[in-house]
C-alpha cells in the first residue's frame, strides 16, 4: 500500500544526531546510500542540509523520545520507525539508540535499516512478499546487493513514477556481484544432476558440463518461498537439493519446496547448540553427507537418515590441507572442489589430499 | 538457571499483547462520531498478523507466531494507516 507521496522530487534531509556505535562518517555514508537506493529507481532528489527544518529529519533517541508519539523499547523489538510525508513529523525518522548500529552483518545495519525507513518516509507502507525491503522485520543482506525488490520499486514508482531516461546522467540500477571479479566468492554450490549451482546473496548461476555460459537468475524465481543469503546447499541421493539458512533448512524437487519446510536443523541430529552450517556435500560413493560448520565436520547417513557417532571432528583430519572455514563445497566427478573466499581447492577424498589450488570462480568462462 | 516456565508464557502474552495492540491495531475511523469500543478482539488481530507473515492462520498463538513476533523489526503498524 502507498500513502499520497511529496508534491516535490527534490527533498532535504538532517541528521539531527548521531549514533556513538559508528563513526560520523559511517553514519553519513550509511544514510546517504539509503537515499541512493530510491534515488536510482525514481525522479527524487535528496539534498542534505545542516540547520534548520529538513523534509526528513532523521535523529537516534531511546524510549521516549522528544515530541514523538511513539516510543522506543530498549535493545532488539523495534529498531526503528518513520513517519509518511507530511509537515512536522511528517517524513521524519528516528532509529533507537538502544541497539548496535553497523555497517556490516553484525548488530543492525543502519544502511538497511534506514532504506526501509526511508521507504516510509516518502508513503510506503509494509510488504508482506519476504524478499522485499519494505517486509517489516529485519533481514541482512550483503550491502553490495541492490536491496529493492521488484514489489518496492513497483510501490514506489506506483507514486513518484520512473527515472528520467538520460542514462548519462543516472547511474543504472545497481546489478549483482560481477562473477569475474577477482575476489569472487560463493555462499553455497551444489550440483543438480550434471549441472553445478552456485549461489550467493539473492542470485544463482547454473553452470553446465558442455556450456560455458552460465546462466543467472534470482534464487526467488525458482524457489520463492526460500530466503536469499542461502548458506550451504547439498544434492542428496534422492535426486533432491537442501539448502540451508540460520538453523532452517528446506528439501526441494526441482522447483517444488516439499511440504512442512522450512524445519530445523535439529531433526537432522544437530545438537541445539549449533546455530547454522557452513557447507555440506553428499559424497555418492558412500551416501555420507559431510557437513562443515567451523573448522569441523559432521558426518550424516542418508540411507539411516541419522548423523553417525563420533562427531564432530576437525576438518583437517580427515581432509588435509583443507584448514579454511569452509563456505561451499560440491562433488563432481569424484573430487572434491572446496571453496573459501575467492579461493577453491580441488581434493581426492582416496587419496585423501589437495591435488590442486584455483580461483573461486574457475567455472566461469571468464 | 531453569526458567519459570509460568513466568514465561506470562512474559509471552505480555509480547503478543503488545505486539498486536502496537502493529495490528486498527486506526479510528475519522468520520466516526464519538467514542466506539475496539471490538476486535485479540484473536482476530492475530488472524490479521497471521495473515501479514504468510503463516497458519488460526487465531491461536503457536510457536511459529510467537517467533515471528520476537524477530527484530520496524516500528511502524503492518495494518492501518501509518500517519
Amino acid at each position: 500500500f502507498t500513502l499520497p507521496g511529496w508534491k516535490k522530487n527534490k527533498l532535504t534531509y538532517r541528521i539531527v544526531n548521531y549514533t556513538p556505535d559508528m563513526s560520523k562518517e559511517d553514519v553519513d555514508k550509511a544514510i546517504e546510500e539509503a537515499f541512493k537506493v530510491w534515488s536510482v529507481v525514481t525522479p527524487l532528489i535528496f539534498t542534505r542540509i545542516h540547520k534548520g527544518i529538513a523534509d526528513i529529519m532523521i535523529a537516534f533517541g531511546t524510549r521516549v523520545h522528544g515530541h514523538c508519539p511513539r516510543y522506543f523499547d530498549g535493545p532488539l523489538g523495534v529498531l526503528a520507525h518513520a513517519f509518511p510525508p507530511g509537515n512536522g513529523l511528517g517524513g521524519d525518522v528516528h532509529f533507537d539508540e538502544d541497539e548496535d548500529w553497523t555497517t556490516g552483518s553484525s548488530g543492525f545495519n543502519l544502511f538497511l535499516v534506514a532504506a526501509h525507513e526511508f521507504g516510509h518516509a516518502l508513503g510506503l507502507s509494509h510488504s508482506k512478499d519476504q524478499r522485499a525491503l519494505m517486509f517489516p522485520n529485519y533481514a541482512y543482506i550483503s550491502p553490495s546487493e541492490f536491496p529493492l525488490s521488484p514489489d518496492d520499486i513497483s510501490g514506489i514508482q506506483s507514486i513518484y513514477g520512473s527515472p528520467p531516461n538520460a542514462p548519462d546522467e543516472r547511474p543504472t540500477t545497481p546489478t549483482s556481484p560481477k562473477i569475474c571479479g577477482s575476489q569472487m566468492s560463493f555462499d553455497a554450490i551444489t550440483t543438480l544432476r550434471r549441472e553445478v549451482i552456485f549461489l550467493k546473496g539473492r542470485h544463482l548461476w547454473r553452470v553446465y558440463p558442455d556450456n560455458p555460459e552460465a546462466e543467472r537468475e534470482l534464487i526467488s524465481v525458482f524457489w520463492p518461498n526460500v530466503t536469499p543469503g542461502i548458506e550451504a546447499a547439498y544434492e542428496n541421493t534422492k535426486d533432491q537439493i537442501l539448502l540451508f539458512k540460520g538453523n532452517k533448512f528446506w528439501i526441494v524437487s526441482g522447483y517444488q519446496v516439499l511440504l512442512g519446510y522450512p524445519k530445523s536443523i535439529n531433526t537432522l541430529g544437530f545438537p541445539k547448540g549449533v546455530k547454522k552450517v557452513d557447507a555440506a556435500v553428499c559424497n555418492k560413493n558412500t551416501g555420507k553427507t559431510d557437513f562443515f560448520i567451523g573448522d569441523k565436520y559432521w558426518r550424516f547417513d542418508e540411507n539411516s537418515q541419522s548423523m553417525e557417532k563420533g562427531y564432530p571432528r576437525p576438518t583437517v583430519n580427515e581432509f588435509p590441507g583443507i584448514s579454511q572455514r569452509v563456505d561451499a563445497v560440491f562433488q563432481q566427478k569424484g573430487l572434491f572442489y572446496f571453496f573459501h573466499g575467492s579461493k577453491q581447492w580441488e581434493f581426492d577424498p582416496l587419496a585423501k589430499k589437495v591435488i590442486r589450488e584455483m580461483k573461486s570462480n574457475s567455472w566461469f568462462n571468464c | 538457571l531453569p526458567t519459570h516456565p509460568e513466568k514465561d508464557n506470562e512474559g509471552d502474552a505480555k509480547l503478543v499483547q503488545n505486539y498486536l495492540n502496537k502493529f495490528y491495531a486498527v486506526e479510528p475511523d475519522p468520520n466516526q462520531l464519538g467514542w466506539k469500543i475496539n471490538s476486535e478482539s485479540g484473536s482476530e488481530k492475530l488472524q490479521k498478523m497471521q495473515q501479514f507473515f504468510g503463516l497458519k492462520v488460526t487465531g491461536k498463538l503457536d510457536n511459529e507466531t510467537l517467533e515471528m513476533m520476537k524477530k527484530p523489526r520496524c516500528g511502524v503498524p503492518d495494518v492501518g494507516l501509518y500517519g
